[in-house]
């Protein structure tokens, strides 16, 4: 269970801080997991008094006045704010059970920042990717598996409109083929040629925490020759980033270049201590 | 009694803090889990003077008797006039029907009489529980212990650690982090902000 309490001595109107709080949760203490358990008991509460501030100021509020409704003080204050609990949600995955390693999970999309979280909450739920990372194992495999099987990608290709099109044309040829009609004469080859591709606009790179070299494993869907002992000296640190990108700075289809999002989110390894806490914890 | 740390998580711990004016922090021992005879598992953080709060709350279905009756105290205030909080470690007080609200409520109640509160009163105090589910709150033991832990109330930054300290279960570490800031309307006036918080298992949070 996750039980969180801020305070702070600045003055900030009811409707405000709630609102800062809901927006702000999303990016900290939503944006971490240890073991994929949603507990019954997670809080997070926020208090605001004001005890700090001048005789006469005004609680920071929301109002349509200013520029996007946010006054100096409320665009310095909600960068604070944000920050902190980013900083305060992070110390909990540095505890988790038995971790030995603290993983940040950047994933870049765009598709959409929906798809970003899905992808990296999928990584960072992944058992599989957890106890490799435990074992100090560079199993991009893994990794690539947990984005493909994220919620809501699966089903559509979302990650590659290509794919989808190419999908939807096989589908209608071989439909075409049973009635008789039209080119039906794919041979297998050219149905295997116009399958869905593999995504060939993903790529992962382990992004070492002393500031070194990134270790490119996957590139636009196609793997890297992995140095594995590179990839050793990187899974010996105690920090590690694992960047996901789902773009390759190209248009999707015949649009623009569409702007990307990024998701951020913390997490831990799996290991046997984690299994012997946890079936010790006595009922 | 103070938990030991380990060697690798002491550079987590801070050892002096910045904490926001007219907030106050105590821990207290009311030996919620049996096993429990040293720590102290109960925790409290208030403003001296009722102010704004929010909160936000587990989605998972079957959330707990605390999460319900902070979710109501702050509905029912509006977001104004809250106290702080008062929390449990050692039983989560989950899955624990009417009678685990009735001593959420109590938990609450007990702590709003004293700051001077009557019956009248709408509740103040928010409330929360961490620690295994399914069992009862011993609520005699934690009622009967929160007169001490208003009497431990303090603004040091012990007095913080010692609350953070208080909420751990399997955590290995106290949680707890301040700062300070200033805000450009008055750039001479320095604001602090500090947070203490717990968790190392079953930690996937989905709060809204």
């Amino acid at each position: 269970t996750l039980l969180a309490t801020v305070c702070t001595d600045a003055a900030i109107d009811p409707d405000t801080l709630a609102k800062l709080l809901r927006h702000h949760t999303q990016t900290s203490f939503n944006s971490i997991s240890i073991d994929g358990d949603t507990s019954t008991n997670d809080t997070l509460a926020c208090f605001a008094n004001g005890a700090a501030t001048p005789e006469g100021v005004q609680p920071m509020a929301y109002d349509s006045q200013n520029v996007n409704g946010k006054s100096d003080d409320l665009r310095v204050f909600e960068q604070v704010f944000s920050t902190f609990l980013k900083d305060l949600a992070k110390l909990v995955v540095r505890d988790g059970e038995g971790a030995t390693k603290f993983v940040t999970i950047r994933v870049r999309s765009d598709v959409s920042f929906v798809t970003a979280k899905r992808v990296a909450v999928s990584i960072a739920r992944s058992a599989l990717v957890k106890t490799a990372l435990y074992g100090k194992d560079a199993n991009w495999g893994r990794i690539l598996c947990a984005i493909g099987y994220a919620p809501g990608l699966m089903s559509s290709f979302e990650l590659d409109a290509d794919a989808l099109k190419i999908g939807e044309q096989v589908k209608l040829d071989r439909k075409l083929a049973r009635m008789g009609k039209g080119s039906g004469r794919q041979d297998a080859s050219e149905n295997k040629r116009r399958a869905p591709v593999v995504n060939s606009r993903t790529s992962v790179s382990f992004i070492p925490s002393d500031g070194s070299k990134e270790l490119k494993l996957l590139v636009c869907g196609e793997p890297e020759a992995v140095d594995e002992v590179r990839a050793k000296e990187i899974l010996e640190m105690e920090d590690l980033e694992i960047l996901v990108r789902l773009e390759d700075g190209t248009p999707r289809g015949d649009g623009p270049v569409r702007s990307v999002r990024e998701a951020v989110f913390w997490t831990c390894d799996f290991s046997h201590e984690y299994v012997t806490i946890n079936g010790d914890y006595r009922t | 009694a103070e938990r030991s740390i380990p060697a690798a998580k002491q550079k987590y711990v801070p050892t002096s803090g910045t904490y926001p004016k007219g907030f106050l922090a105590g821990s207290a021992f009311a030996g919620v889990k049996a096993s429990n005879t040293k720590y102290d598992d109960l925790a409290l953080i208030v403003s001296e003077v009722p102010c704004p709060g929010a909160a936000v709350f587990t989605r998972n279905m079957f959330r707990a008797a605390p999460v319900k009756v902070s979710g109501d105290i702050l509905r029912l205030q509006q977001n104004k006039n809250i106290r702080g909080v008062v929390i449990n470690s050692g039983c989560a007080n989950a899955v624990t029907g009417k009678l685990g609200l009735e001593h959420a409520e109590a938990m609450s109640r007990a702590t709003d009489k004293l700051f001077g509160a009557d019956d009248a009163s709408l509740p103040e105090t928010l409330v929360m529980s961490t620690g295994v589910i399914g069992q009862r709150l011993p609520i005699d033991r934690i009622t009967s212990a929160i007169p001490k832990l208003h009497a431990s109330l303090g603004s040091t930054h012990e007095h913080w650690l010692g609350a953070a300290q208080a909420i751990c279960t399997t955590d290995t570490f106290p949680k707890l982090m301040s700062r300070t800031f200033t805000l450009p309307s008055h750039p001479e006036t320095t604001y602090s902000i500090a947070g203490m918080t717990k968790g190392a298992g079953m930690i996937h949070p989905n709060m809204a």
